[in-house]
């Protein structure tokens, strides 16, 4: 681990009084590295370690702890700031409110949306309704449906329309009229880079106006991790983001990536197939996850 | 880079960027490049475009090397293939586009709706295979996966078909009893077939990056892989990955996958591959 390795590099560092580039370069393409093999995106890692020699260079070096261990907890710590706190809350203020969930194709949307149902049904004594806003996707409405049976909440489908703002708005209208106080829209997976399908995201929102519109990623995403977040933030103005499959091995570089690109809040975490498997996101966590 | 008159640092960094850019990975982008600037300062190469080019060779030569591993075609009954792959790789799709691929080659298919886990897992296949009109063999969700993979195979002896294509449910490497299932599962294939499954194959989501190699390293530890479907290559992934697990375990790619409809899927061309790349 990343630790380890700085032990090695920092050896040659006793007996000197600052950290200075010079004397780090080394320590610094370690980190560098080990945040690439991260899967963090390339510019992001550049952009990350100007930060980190920044509030590096000139330090004294510590007489309790070595030069490598002082340099792990500096990145670690600015890691943990520009992953941003946990405490990112949900606007659920809407009579009812709508959560919209989007994404590339397979990142768990759907399992999500079941997932969200249940954890604010409990935390919040919510009266979830679910949404089957994917017409597209072979079962996609079975699927939600089959999630809304198990977890004994209502789902709007209607295998008839394919307009997609036409059913959200519908659903909308349904959960009023049913007295619900949430609605969660499950929408299909589309390519960041489809401006048809990314339109039609566009007018979903225009005619529901969600309190929440959450983006739904891979945690194991690459370098493309960037272009995903930035394209769906522009044309939708995320409120979050919805990080997934961290019951994997995945370091989970995609995250600094995503957090740093768009300034966006990482709301949760998935880490499992069960619909328990949702929780809030520790930044912490994940920062030691992407040091490795 | 065509305004590069001569390399220097800078044009190596950009080179490395591009490269890293693909999900090649930190330590294969930084050799090609070790190697293309070898090459350049020993005089072998001058140009930009010798340099690209350099570059582009050294990663064709990885995926070409030990020639091009066709289907292994079973003499004896169907030939069976299996599916195998993290959740929402592609499995399902790919298993509806394979049937479109050998279909319009001739050959007849049974499917193996092998995925009985997950909400409407099974159902998703059945959809593909009323409109692909190929029978799929099922049953209801929470039973044995491998009685389905069984029945699948029984199901094309009798029927005398060509194919024999096994979904399975998308999975973890981290889950060791996830893993023991699918090992369960390649045996019952063979119980009901000597030989099966002929081909294992990987999906691997070209939008992912290095958890791919890990992937590919970790299930191929359950058996062996012979070969890997790369998905969602119409997507802005270029994954490069497939290079390193190629590279490091010979799993070579079979088909590519190009979108979300049953014709969306092609015949892996290294050439065309490494074109793409950069
Ligand atoms: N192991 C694990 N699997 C997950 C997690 N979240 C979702 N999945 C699985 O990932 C696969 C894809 O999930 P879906 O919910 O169908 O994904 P989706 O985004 O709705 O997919 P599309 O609608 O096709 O775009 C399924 O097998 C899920 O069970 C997670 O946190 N961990
Ligand atoms: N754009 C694009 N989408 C694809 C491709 N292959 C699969 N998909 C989409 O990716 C999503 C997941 O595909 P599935 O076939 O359900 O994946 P899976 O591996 O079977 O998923 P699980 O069984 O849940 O693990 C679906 O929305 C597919 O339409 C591809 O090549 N390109
Ligand atoms: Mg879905
Ligand atoms: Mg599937």
């Amino acid at each position: 681990n990343l630790t380890g390795r700085f032990q090695e590099a920092f050896r040659k560092l006793t007996g000197k009084k600052e950290l200075s580039e010079k004397n780090m370069s080394e320590a610094f393409a370690d980190i560098r590295n080990a945040l690439l093999e991260a899967d963090v995106n390339l510019e992001v890692v550049n952009q990350f370690m100007d930060d980190v020699k920044q509030a590096c260079i000139g330090q004294e070096v510590l007489k309790s702890v070595t030069p490598g261990q002082q340099t792990v907890k500096i990145v670690h710590d600015k890691l943990i700031e520009l992953m941003g706190s946990s405490t990112a809350e949900l606007n659920l203020g809407g009579e009812p409110a709508v959560i919209m969930l989007c994404g590339l194709h397979g990142s768990g949307k759907t399992t999500t949306s079941a997932k969200l149902a249940h954890f604010l049904q409990k935390k919040h004594r919510k009266r979830v309704m679910l949404a089957a806003c994917d017409v597209y996707r072979p079962a996609a409405i079975d699927q939600l449906e089959v999630l809304g049976r198990e977890l004994s909440l209502p789902v709007y489908s209607d295998r008839q329309c394919q307009d997609v703002p036409l059913l959200a708005q519908r659903a909308l209208q349904e959960a009023k009229d049913r007295g619900r106080d949430l609605l969660i829209i499950d929408t299909a997976g589309r390519l960041q880079v489809d401006e048809i399908l990314v339109q039609e995201l566009v007018e979903l929102k225009d005619i529901v106006r969600p309190h929440e519109i959450l983006l739904v990623a891979d945690s194991a995403l690459g370098q493309e991790a960037v272009s995903v977040a930035k394209h769906f933030d522009q044309a939708l103005d995320l409120s979050g983001i919805i990080l997934t499959k961290l019951d994997g091995d995945a370091r989970g570089g995609a995250a600094l990536s995503m957090r740093q690109s768009t300034g966006k809040p990482i709301k949760f975490v998935t880490v499992g197939e069960r619909i328990i498997d949702l929780e809030t996101f520790h930044p912490d966590r994940m920062a030691s996850r992407i040091l490795g | 880079f065509s305004d590069v008159e001569r390399w220097d640092e800078a044009s190596y960094a950009r080179l490395e960027a591009t490269l890293i850019s693909t999900d090649l990975g930190p330590s294969v982008s930084r050799r090609i490049v070790a190697d293309v600037r070898d090459k350049y300062e020993r005089g072998l190469i001058n140009t930009d475009a010798d340099i690209l080019d350099s570059a582009r060779t050294l990663i064709l030569d990885i995926l070409c090397r030990d020639g091009i591993q066709p289907i292994r075609l079973n003499e004896n009954g169907p030939t069976v293939i299996l599916l195998v792959g993290v959740n929402g790789s592609g499995k399902t799709t790919s298993a509806a586009k394979l049937t479109y691929h050998f279909r319009k080659l001739g050959k007849t298919i049974v499917l193996g709706a092998g995925d009985t886990f997950r909400a409407a897992g099974v159902t998703q296949l059945q959809l593909w295979g009323e409109r692909l009109d190929c029978p799929v063999i099922g049953a209801p969700q929470g039973s044995d996966s491998a009685a389905v993979a069984f029945d699948a195979i029984k199901s094309g002896i009798q029927k005398k078909a060509d194919f024999v294509i096994i979904d399975t449910a998308g999975r973890q490497h981290t889950r060791t009893d996830l893993m023991d299932e699918l090992l369960k599962v390649k045996r019952i294939c063979g119980k009901a077939l000597p030989g099966a499954p002929h081909e294992i194959w990987l999906t691997v989501d070209a939008s992912i990056g290095s958890n791919s190699l890990v992937q590919a390293k970790e299930f191929g530890k359950v058996f062996p892989i012979t070969g890997l479907i790369l998905t969602k290559l119409d997507g802005s992934g270029k994954g490069g990955v497939v290079v390193a697990i190629k590279e490091e375990l010979g799993y070579p790619v079979q088909f590519i996958g190009l979108g979300e409809q049953m014709g969306d899927l092609q015949l892996f061309d290294p050439e065309m591959f490494v074109k793409a790349m950069f």
